[in-house]
Protein backbone atom coordinates (compact mmCIF):
# COMPACT_ATOMS: atom_id res chain seq x y z
CA UNK A 1 0.00 0.00 0.00
CA UNK A 2 1.26 3.42 0.25
CA UNK A 3 3.96 5.21 2.34
CA UNK A 4 4.11 8.35 3.67
CA UNK A 5 6.51 10.26 6.56
CA UNK A 6 6.10 13.33 8.36
CA UNK A 7 9.09 14.87 11.04
CA UNK A 8 9.58 18.07 12.87
CA UNK A 9 12.03 19.60 14.10
CA UNK A 10 10.40 20.81 17.43
CA UNK A 11 8.27 24.53 17.75
CA UNK A 12 9.69 27.60 19.75
CA UNK A 13 9.78 31.21 19.00
CA UNK A 14 11.99 31.53 15.78
CA UNK A 15 13.29 34.91 15.46
CA UNK A 16 14.23 35.85 11.63
CA UNK A 17 17.26 37.89 12.51
CA UNK A 18 18.81 34.98 14.57
CA UNK A 19 18.50 32.75 11.28
CA UNK A 20 20.93 33.52 9.54
CA UNK A 21 20.84 32.19 5.68
CA UNK A 22 23.84 29.63 6.41
CA UNK A 23 22.05 28.30 9.64
CA UNK A 24 18.93 27.98 7.91
CA UNK A 25 20.28 25.78 4.77
CA UNK A 26 21.99 23.79 7.92
CA UNK A 27 18.68 23.84 9.65
CA UNK A 28 17.28 22.30 5.82
CA UNK A 29 19.91 20.28 5.02
CA UNK A 30 19.30 17.85 8.03
CA UNK A 31 15.77 17.88 8.10
CA UNK A 32 16.34 16.99 4.61
CA UNK A 33 18.88 13.99 5.42
CA UNK A 34 16.90 12.77 7.48
CA UNK A 35 13.28 12.85 6.09
CA UNK A 36 14.92 10.90 2.77
CA UNK A 37 16.58 8.19 5.15
CA UNK A 38 13.17 7.61 6.60
CA UNK A 39 11.92 7.15 3.26
CA UNK A 40 14.64 4.91 1.89
CA UNK A 41 13.65 2.65 5.03
CA UNK A 42 9.77 2.57 3.48
CA UNK A 43 10.73 2.70 -0.15
CA UNK A 44 12.84 -0.90 0.72
CA UNK A 45 9.71 -2.34 2.01
CA UNK A 46 11.24 -1.43 5.83
CA UNK A 47 8.15 -0.90 8.63
CA UNK A 48 7.08 2.31 10.03
CA UNK A 49 8.90 1.61 13.14
CA UNK A 50 12.16 1.35 11.77
CA UNK A 51 11.21 4.62 9.27
CA UNK A 52 10.97 6.54 12.64
CA UNK A 53 13.41 5.45 14.25
CA UNK A 54 16.02 6.14 11.12
CA UNK A 55 14.22 9.74 11.22
CA UNK A 56 14.88 10.28 14.72
CA UNK A 57 18.49 9.20 15.37
CA UNK A 58 19.90 11.06 12.49
CA UNK A 59 17.80 14.67 14.79
CA UNK A 60 18.75 13.28 18.01
CA UNK A 61 22.97 13.34 16.58
CA UNK A 62 22.70 16.82 15.15
CA UNK A 63 22.84 19.63 17.89
CA UNK A 64 20.94 21.49 16.10
CA UNK A 65 17.56 20.57 17.76
CA UNK A 66 16.83 20.16 21.43
CA UNK A 67 17.04 16.40 21.37
CA UNK A 68 20.22 14.37 22.49
CA UNK A 69 23.20 15.65 20.88
CA UNK A 70 22.13 19.37 21.28
CA UNK A 71 19.78 19.61 23.78
CA UNK A 72 18.79 22.18 26.33
CA UNK A 73 19.99 21.78 29.40
CA UNK A 74 18.58 21.73 33.31
CA UNK A 75 18.76 24.45 35.77
CA UNK A 76 21.93 22.17 37.15
CA UNK A 77 23.56 22.66 33.54
CA UNK A 78 23.09 19.15 32.57
CA UNK A 79 21.58 17.12 29.50
CA UNK A 80 18.11 15.52 31.02
CA UNK A 81 16.16 13.47 27.84
CA UNK A 82 13.20 11.88 27.57
CA UNK A 83 11.48 9.67 24.21
CA UNK A 84 8.62 7.90 23.14
CA UNK A 85 6.72 4.98 21.04
CA UNK A 86 4.41 3.97 19.72
CA UNK A 87 3.26 0.90 17.62
CA UNK A 88 -0.11 1.75 16.00
CA UNK A 89 -0.44 -2.22 14.54
CA UNK A 90 0.28 -3.83 18.06
CA UNK A 91 -1.00 -0.63 20.19
CA UNK A 92 2.81 -1.41 22.37
CA UNK A 93 4.23 1.65 23.13
CA UNK A 94 8.08 2.41 24.83
CA UNK A 95 9.16 5.66 27.04
CA UNK A 96 11.71 7.11 28.70
CA UNK A 97 12.34 9.96 30.99
CA UNK A 98 15.16 11.53 32.65
CA UNK A 99 17.92 9.91 30.76
CA UNK A 100 21.38 11.49 30.62
CA UNK A 101 24.14 8.74 29.42
CA UNK A 102 21.91 7.03 26.42
CA UNK A 103 23.10 8.04 22.83
CA UNK A 104 19.77 8.03 21.33
CA UNK A 105 17.12 8.06 23.77
CA UNK A 106 14.54 6.93 21.01
CA UNK A 107 16.54 3.49 20.31
CA UNK A 108 16.03 2.93 24.17
CA UNK A 109 12.33 3.43 23.85
CA UNK A 110 11.88 0.75 21.57
CA UNK A 111 13.84 -1.12 23.81
CA UNK A 112 11.42 -1.16 26.23
CA UNK A 113 8.73 -1.62 24.25
CA UNK A 114 10.23 -4.58 22.27
CA UNK A 115 11.89 -6.01 25.10
CA UNK A 116 10.20 -5.39 27.86
CA UNK A 117 6.86 -5.96 29.72
CA UNK A 118 6.87 -2.15 30.63
CA UNK A 119 5.78 0.93 28.88
CA UNK A 120 7.81 3.06 30.75
CA UNK A 121 11.19 3.65 32.31
CA UNK A 122 12.90 6.61 33.99
CA UNK A 123 16.35 7.68 35.32
CA UNK A 124 19.02 5.57 36.72
CA UNK A 125 16.34 2.18 36.54
CA UNK A 126 16.30 2.99 32.32
CA UNK A 127 20.10 3.58 32.09
CA UNK A 128 20.64 0.30 33.75
CA UNK A 129 18.33 -1.28 30.90
CA UNK A 130 20.31 0.24 28.27
CA UNK A 131 23.50 -0.87 29.61
CA UNK A 132 21.51 -4.48 29.44
CA UNK A 133 20.67 -4.14 26.30
CA UNK A 134 24.15 -2.95 24.82
CA UNK A 135 22.68 0.18 24.21
CA UNK A 136 25.48 2.96 23.29
CA UNK A 137 25.99 5.17 26.65
CA UNK A 138 27.93 8.50 26.28
CA UNK A 139 29.10 11.04 29.34
CA UNK A 140 26.92 13.86 29.41
CA UNK A 141 29.10 16.32 27.80
CA UNK A 142 28.28 14.55 24.72
CA UNK A 143 24.79 16.24 24.61
CA UNK A 144 26.04 19.75 25.81
CA UNK A 145 26.96 22.21 23.10
CA UNK A 146 28.09 25.92 23.53
CA UNK A 147 24.98 27.68 22.11
CA UNK A 148 22.80 25.57 24.98
CA UNK A 149 24.91 26.52 27.82
CA UNK A 150 24.71 30.66 26.57
CA UNK A 151 20.78 30.21 26.28
CA UNK A 152 20.56 28.80 29.72
CA UNK A 153 23.00 31.44 31.65
CA UNK A 154 20.84 34.11 29.33
CA UNK A 155 17.76 32.73 31.32
CA UNK A 156 19.08 32.34 34.46
CA UNK A 157 20.15 35.90 34.93
CA UNK A 158 16.76 36.97 34.03
CA UNK A 159 15.58 34.60 36.33
CA UNK A 160 18.17 35.99 39.18
CA UNK A 161 16.89 39.66 38.26
CA UNK A 162 13.19 38.68 38.15
CA UNK A 163 13.33 37.36 41.94
CA UNK A 164 16.32 37.83 43.19
CA UNK A 165 15.10 36.86 46.89
CA UNK A 166 13.93 33.27 46.30
CA UNK A 167 17.95 32.74 44.64
CA UNK A 168 18.96 33.96 48.76
CA UNK A 169 16.35 31.10 49.46
CA UNK A 170 18.36 28.45 47.23
CA UNK A 171 14.97 27.41 45.68
CA UNK A 172 12.48 29.23 42.74
CA UNK A 173 8.94 29.48 43.90
CA UNK A 174 6.87 26.79 42.75
CA UNK A 175 3.40 28.87 42.36
CA UNK A 176 3.23 30.41 38.72
CA UNK A 177 5.30 33.96 38.08
CA UNK A 178 3.24 36.90 36.76
CA UNK A 179 5.97 37.17 33.44
CA UNK A 180 4.77 33.74 32.94
CA UNK A 181 8.13 32.89 32.35
CA UNK A 182 8.03 28.86 31.27
CA UNK A 183 11.92 28.40 32.12
CA UNK A 184 12.80 27.03 35.28
CA UNK B 1 12.36 18.05 20.32
CA UNK B 2 12.23 16.34 17.12
CA UNK B 3 9.50 13.64 15.97
CA UNK B 4 8.38 11.72 13.07
CA UNK B 5 5.19 9.54 11.93
CA UNK B 6 5.14 7.15 9.41
CA UNK B 7 2.79 4.78 7.45
CA UNK B 8 4.44 1.43 5.48
CA UNK B 9 3.27 -0.56 3.16
CA UNK B 10 1.62 -2.96 5.61
CA UNK B 11 -0.67 -0.53 6.77
CA UNK B 12 1.03 0.25 9.67
CA UNK B 13 1.56 3.53 11.60
CA UNK B 14 4.13 4.46 13.95
CA UNK B 15 5.12 7.99 16.71
CA UNK B 16 8.02 8.64 18.03
CA UNK B 17 9.51 11.77 19.51
CA UNK B 18 12.49 12.45 21.52
CA UNK B 19 13.33 15.80 23.69
CA UNK B 20 16.10 17.33 25.85
CA UNK B 21 13.08 19.10 27.51
CA UNK B 22 12.37 22.74 28.52
CA UNK B 23 15.20 24.96 29.77
CA UNK B 24 16.52 25.20 33.14
CA UNK B 25 14.06 22.93 34.38
CA UNK B 26 14.03 21.51 37.57
CA UNK B 27 12.88 18.48 40.29
CA UNK B 28 13.44 16.18 37.49
CA UNK B 29 10.33 17.94 35.33
CA UNK B 30 9.05 16.02 32.37
CA UNK B 31 7.08 17.27 29.83
CA UNK B 32 4.64 15.72 27.02
CA UNK B 33 7.02 13.67 25.03
CA UNK B 34 6.99 10.44 27.11
CA UNK B 35 3.53 10.43 28.41
CA UNK B 36 1.79 8.19 25.90
CA UNK B 37 -0.90 9.95 24.77
CA UNK B 38 0.01 13.44 25.64
CA UNK B 39 2.94 13.67 23.28
CA UNK B 40 3.45 10.61 21.13
CA UNK B 41 0.29 8.19 20.08
CA UNK B 42 -0.46 5.78 17.07
CA UNK B 43 -3.08 3.32 16.43
CA UNK B 44 -3.74 1.95 12.95
CA UNK B 45 -7.64 2.27 13.32
CA UNK B 46 -6.75 5.96 14.03
CA UNK B 47 -3.62 8.23 13.80
CA UNK B 48 0.09 8.76 14.62
CA UNK B 49 0.78 11.70 16.37
CA UNK B 50 4.09 13.71 17.47
CA UNK B 51 3.61 16.28 19.65
CA UNK B 52 6.22 19.41 20.61
CA UNK B 53 5.28 22.79 22.80
CA UNK B 54 5.08 23.50 26.35
CA UNK B 55 4.83 19.90 27.85
CA UNK B 56 2.51 20.93 30.97
CA UNK B 57 -0.58 22.00 28.59
CA UNK B 58 -0.28 18.72 25.97
CA UNK B 59 -0.45 16.30 29.24
CA UNK B 60 -3.56 18.36 30.97
CA UNK B 61 -5.42 18.14 27.64
CA UNK B 62 -4.01 14.91 26.85
CA UNK B 63 -3.48 15.91 22.89
CA UNK B 64 -1.93 12.84 20.94
CA UNK B 65 -4.79 10.43 22.15
CA UNK B 66 -7.92 13.44 21.86
CA UNK B 67 -6.98 13.59 17.97
CA UNK B 68 -7.21 10.09 17.68
CA UNK B 69 -10.58 10.40 20.02
CA UNK B 70 -12.22 12.97 18.24
CA UNK B 71 -11.14 10.70 14.54
CA UNK B 72 -12.62 7.45 16.90
CA UNK B 73 -15.70 9.13 18.00
CA UNK B 74 -16.79 11.82 16.24
CA UNK B 75 -15.72 10.91 12.88
CA UNK B 76 -13.67 13.88 12.28
CA UNK B 77 -11.13 13.40 9.52
CA UNK B 78 -7.51 13.87 10.51
CA UNK B 79 -7.36 17.49 9.60
CA UNK B 80 -10.30 18.79 11.30
CA UNK B 81 -9.53 16.33 14.21
CA UNK B 82 -5.89 18.15 14.22
CA UNK B 83 -7.12 21.89 13.82
CA UNK B 84 -9.29 21.28 16.01
CA UNK B 85 -7.35 20.07 18.88
CA UNK B 86 -4.52 22.45 17.85
CA UNK B 87 -6.18 25.66 17.35
CA UNK B 88 -9.40 25.34 19.57
CA UNK B 89 -8.80 23.22 22.46
CA UNK B 90 -5.07 24.25 23.10
CA UNK B 91 -5.03 27.43 22.04
CA UNK B 92 -8.16 28.45 24.48
CA UNK B 93 -5.75 27.38 27.49
CA UNK B 94 -2.75 29.01 26.38
CA UNK B 95 -0.91 25.50 24.91
CA UNK B 96 1.17 27.05 22.64
CA UNK B 97 3.44 24.26 20.28
CA UNK B 98 1.76 21.61 17.50
CA UNK B 99 2.21 18.56 16.01
CA UNK B 100 2.62 16.00 13.32
CA UNK B 101 -0.20 13.27 12.28
CA UNK B 102 -0.80 11.19 9.79
CA UNK B 103 -3.09 8.28 9.09
CA UNK B 104 -3.82 5.06 7.15
CA UNK B 105 -4.51 6.86 4.18
CA UNK B 106 -1.62 8.79 4.04
CA UNK B 107 -2.67 11.49 4.94
CA UNK B 108 -0.51 14.46 6.66
CA UNK B 109 -1.23 17.00 8.66
CA UNK B 110 0.71 19.39 10.44
CA UNK B 111 -1.49 22.22 12.65
CA UNK B 112 0.55 24.41 15.14
CA UNK B 113 -0.25 28.00 17.12
CA UNK B 114 3.46 28.84 17.71
CA UNK B 115 5.40 30.67 16.43
CA UNK B 116 7.89 28.77 15.33
CA UNK B 117 7.99 25.30 13.81
CA UNK B 118 10.64 22.71 11.51
CA UNK B 119 8.63 20.58 9.78
CA UNK B 120 8.74 18.13 6.57
CA UNK B 121 6.72 15.49 5.06
CA UNK B 122 7.37 12.92 1.98
CA UNK B 123 4.99 11.53 0.10
CA UNK B 124 4.42 7.57 -1.50
CA UNK B 125 5.32 9.15 -5.26
CA UNK B 126 8.86 10.52 -3.08
CA UNK B 127 7.04 14.60 -3.40
CA UNK B 128 8.42 15.79 -0.25
CA UNK B 129 8.96 19.69 1.28
CA UNK B 130 10.81 20.69 4.20
CA UNK B 131 9.30 24.03 6.47
CA UNK B 132 10.49 26.54 8.62
CA UNK B 133 8.33 28.83 9.93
Amino acid sequence: GKIALAIHGGAGMILKENMSPALEKQYRDKLSEALQAGYKVLKAGGTSLDAISAVIVILEESPLFNAGKGAVLTNEGRAELDAAIMDGKTGLAGAVAGLTTVKNPILLARQVMEHSPHVMMIGGGAEKFARERGLEMVDNAYFRTDTREQQLKKIQEKEKKAAPDSQDKGAAPLAPRPDDDKFG
Amino acid sequence: TVGAVALDQFGNLAAGTSTGGMTNKRYGRVGDVPIIGAGTYARNETCAVSCTGHGEFFIRQVVAYDVAALMAYKGLSLQAATEEVVNQKLKQIGGEGGLIAIDQQGNIAMPFNSAGMYRGYIRDDGSWKVMIY
